[in-house]
């Protein structure tokens, strides 16, 4: 069977379904300052997940702190990869609180495709990943 | 009642794979 550490340099995908794979890309990208970004991205696909079994009050407490941490400063790492159209519609949503499972889509999306082109692949050439493999 | 910090956390947690 192929090794994990070689499914992780498949995809981004491989990469953060596997535990290991998340915790040695966290460190790596914690070495660069931006293990934001990975917290973001995940962050986002467990509000979509929490649609049905939580009560509304919590999915707006959540919101508000994801926008609040990642969002709402306009220096930190996630909200400079996010584009100003994405952020207000964010901003709406919890100011009018319209919460959906689906708001933080886009910008789940914008992260994800800047650390396909950008850390992932430096990620694969790390001294991290290559002494781990 | 769960500080925004630990609401995010087990947010975060809750999208990881389980162990293998």
């Amino acid at each position: 069977p192929t090794p994990p550490y070689l499914k992780w340099a498949e995809s981004l995908h491989s990469l953060l379904d596997d535990q290991d794979g998340i915790h040695l890309f966290r460190t790596f990208l914690k070495q660069e300052d931006c293990a934001d970004l990975l917290d973001f991205w995940f962050a986002c696909s467990g509000f979509r997940k929490q649609e049905n079994n939580e009560g509304n009050e919590k999915m707006l407490k959540l919101a508000k702190a994801i926008y609040k941490k990642y969002i709402l400063d306009n220096n930190g790492i996630v909200s400079r990869q996010i584009k100003p159209a994405t952020k207000s519609f964010i901003k709406d949503c919890v100011m009018k609180l319209h919460i959906d499972p689906a708001m933080f889509d886009q910008a789940q999306t914008e992260i994800q495709t800047m650390m396909e082109e950008n850390t992932y692949p430096l990620f694969l050439k790390s001294d991290i990943y290559l002494e781990y493999t | 009642i769960d500080s925004e910090d630990d609401l995010l956390q087990e947010c975060i947690s809750s999208a990881m794979p389980k162990k293998k």
